[in-house]
């Protein structure tokens, strides 16, 4: 028995956004603690861990384990049903999912809290999907770098419009993103800043080992899709490591990005 | 060149 009620239905839409490019099917994974996904993309070159905890849901009732596959495509589409109409407030459904006993379908139930006279249900069939799962050890990063998720967004989109590959490296001077392509090169730095109205508006750094890697930047781009979910995102580098870029969903978990370095040959 | 390695180069299957 699996019942999960979050009252931000709006965030599980960001979530769906987020990832639905970068990943066509995946195994939703719930227990008591919460609910969960793992997934790499086809080319297995960049991973999605989500952790959604328990404690973040309005109601959250999970009697056993259980995997649900879903092709996020799919769910995506039945969420933003959720959101089409501008009458009843589109961005606080109030969300239930309940998996039918012999586990095939998923219903989805939508309730917005402003026109509690209509409610939408949506049903959507779950799949087998055989999922290769990773385990990924926690590691000691040479450098941790924390900023606001739109300038971190921004970086990646213009050096995109340059270059395929980001050099990301950090030195006592700050973090360097650079970019070559045929027109020329790009680079931009951005130095820790801790003096800024907000705490979300800081760049910190944090460096053990100064660090430079190589990253495809089409993977970073996919990445950024997470932005609404987060005003920060931290950026875990470690040489011959995938990097990590972390954005943390308030109070409930994160959604966290790897992507494997390239490498000279 | 650059070469893309898959994340199997890093983690292992679990």
């Amino acid at each position: 028995m699996l019942e999960l009620r979050l009252v931000q239905g709006s965030l599980l839409k960001k979530v769906l956004e987020s990832i639905k490019d970068l990943v066509n099917d995946a195994n939703f994974d719930c227990s008591a603690t919460g609910f969960s996904l793992q997934a790499m993309d086809s080319s297995h070159v960049a991973l999605v861990a989500l952790l959604l905890r328990s404690e973040g849901f309005e109601h959250y009732r999970c009697d056993r384990n259980m995997s649900m596959g879903m092709n996020l495509n799919n769910m995506a589409k039945m969420l933003k049903c959720a959101g089409n109409d501008d009458i009843i407030t589109p961005s606080r459904p109030m969300m239930a999912v309940t998996p039918s006993p012999s586990c095939s379908k998923v219903q989805v139930r939508f309730t917005c809290c402003f026109a509690q006279d209509k409610i939408a249900d949506f049903e959507m069939k779950l799949m087998d999907i055989d999922s290769e799962h990773l385990g990924i050890p926690e590691a000691e990063y040479h450098a941790i770098v924390r900023m606001p998720s739109s300038e971190f967004s921004r970086i990646c989109k213009d050096l995109s419009s340059i270059g395929d590959t980001v050099v990301i490296s950090v030195t006592k001077e700050g973090v360097r993103f650079s970019t070559r392509g045929d027109i020329g090169t790009a680079n931009v730095v951005c130095r820790q800043n801790t003096t800024v109205d907000k705490p979300e508006e800081a760049t910190i750094i944090e460096m053990n080992e100064p660090v430079s890697l190589t990253f495809a930047l089409r993977y970073m781009n996919s990445f950024t899709k997470a932005t609404p979910l987060s005003n920060t995102v931290t950026i875990s580098l470690s040489s011959e490591l995938p990097v990590v870029v972390e954005y943390k969903i308030a109070e409930m978990g994160y959604v966290r990005f790897y992507l494997a370095p390239k490498i000279e040959d | 060149a650059q070469n893309q390695p898959k994340l199997s180069a890093f983690f292992s299957l679990r």
